[in-house]
C-alpha cells in the first residue's frame, strides 16, 4: 500500500486528505486514484505536481510499501500548511476589500469611492497576473495598472463616454506595451492581459459611474455591496463546509438574489427591479468565477 | 482570491445592468 496525500481542490473532490492505494509505479497509483475519485479528479490530476518520498517524481518511478506520494495542484501554494495560509489570507483580503467598499461609500464625494476602487482593483489584477506568472506566462502588469488609473480619470471626467473610452484605452495600453518592451509581445501573454484589464478598467468605471448617478438617492451601489459581499461570504462558506444540496456556485447565485432583494426592501426601492438586477448579478459572479478559474489554473 | 474574480466581474457589468433595468 502507498500512501497518497492529496491537496486544496483535489483533496475537496477526494474528501480525504490521505488514502492508500495500491500500485507498483507511480502512474499505477494514479491510475487507481483517477478510479476511485472520478473525472474531476483526473482532470485536476493533469496539471499537478507529483512528489514521491519528497522527490519529484515520473509516471515511470517504482513505489513500494510504506511509500509516499503527495498531489500538489498549482493553486495550493505548494503544501498543506501553505494551502491553509492561502485560504485565511484570501478571507481576511476580500473581508478588508468588503470593509473598503463600504467605508469609501459612506465618506462624500467621489475622490474616496475611486481611490478606494483602484486598489482594490489594482490588488486584483497583481493577484490574479502573479498567478499567472506561476504558470509561467508573462502578464502585462504594468499595463493594466495603468489602465486603471486612466479609467478612473477618463470615467470621472466624462462619465458614460469616458467608461466607454477607458475600455479602447486599456486595450490599447496593452497592446502598447508590447509595442515597447519586446517580451510582452506573445498572444499568450497579451489576451489574458488585456482581458484582465477589460475587467478591471471597466469594474471601476461601472462602479463609479454607478455610484455618481444613482448614489445617495437609489442606492445601487449599497444593495450591490450587501448584494456581492453577502454572496462572497456564501461562497467562501460554501467552499469550506460541504452543505447538501447547495454546492458553491447555487449558493453565491442565490445569496446574490436574497442580498439584492433585501437591499431593496431594507432601503425602500422598486424590488422587482432588484429581481432582476440579482438575478444579473448572479450569472455574473457565476461566469466570472469561472472565468477567474481559466486565467488562474487554465480550468473551469 | 478567488472570490474576487466573481465580484470584479459583476463590478464590470453592474452600470450596464442597473441601467437598462432602471
Amino acid at each position: 500500500m502507498v500512501t497518497l496525500r492529496l491537496f486544496a481542490h483535489l483533496r475537496e473532490i477526494a474528501g480525504t486528505a490521505r488514502v492508500e492505494l495500491e500500485g507498483e509505479t507511480v502512474a499505477e497509483v494514479l491510475s487507481a486514484a483517477r478510479a476511485r475519485f472520478g473525472d474531476e479528479f483526473a482532470s485536476g490530476l493533469q496539471s499537478a505536481a507529483i512528489w514521491h518520498n519528497g522527490e519529484t517524481a515520473s509516471p515511470a518511478d517504482a513505489v513500494k510499501e510504506g511509500d509516499e506520494l503527495a498531489i500538489i495542484p498549482p493553486v495550493s501554494g505548494g503544501s498543506g500548511t501553505m494551502a491553509q495560509g492561502m485560504v485565511d489570507s484570501a478571507l481576511v483580503a476580500g473581508l478588508v476589500g468588503l470593509l473598503l467598499l463600504i467605508g469609501t461609500n459612506l465618506a462624500p464625494g467621489p475622490a474616496w469611492w475611486a481611490a478606494g476602487l483602484v486598489l482594490l482593483m489594482a490588488v486584483w489584477s497583481v493577484d490574479i497576473a502573479a498567478r499567472l506568472e506561476d504558470r509561467g506566462r508573462e502578464p502585462v502588469t504594468l499595463g493594466i495598472l495603468t489602465a486603471i488609473v486612466v479609467a478612473v480619470i477618463s470615467t470621472h471626467v466624462y462619465g458614460g463616454v469616458g467608461l466607454g473610452f477607458s475600455l479602447y484605452i486599456s486595450v490599447a495600453v496593452v497592446l502598447a506595451w508590447g509595442v515597447v518592451v519586446s517580451r510582452y509581445r506573445q498572444l499568450t501573454d497579451v489576451a489574458p492581459s488585456v482581458l484582465i484589464a477589460l475587467v478591471a478598467t471597466s469594474g471601476t468605471g461601472s462602479l463609479m459611474l454607478t455610484r455618481t448617478i444613482y448614489e445617495p438617492d437609489q442606492h445601487a451601489i449599497s444593495i450591490f455591496i450587501l448584494a456581492v459581499g453577502l454572496a462572497a461570504v456564501v461562497a467562501a462558506i460554501l467552499d469550506r463546509v460541504r452543505a447538501p444540496l447547495l454546492d458553491p456556485y447555487s449558493g453565491t447565485a442565490l445569496a446574490a438574489v436574497l442580498g439584492s432583494v433585501v437591499g431593496a426592501l431594507i432601503w425602500e426601492e422598486d424590488v422587482v427591479g432588484f429581481v432582476l438586477v440579482g438575478l444579473g448579478l448572479a450569472l455574473f459572479l457565476v461566469v466570472g468565477r469561472s472565468l477567474g478559474s481559466i486565467l488562474r489554473t487554465g480550468r473551469v | 482570491l478567488g472570490l474576487l474574480d466573481g465580484a470584479m466581474f459583476a463590478a464590470a457589468l453592474y452600470y450596464p445592468l442597473v441601467s437598462v433595468i432602471f
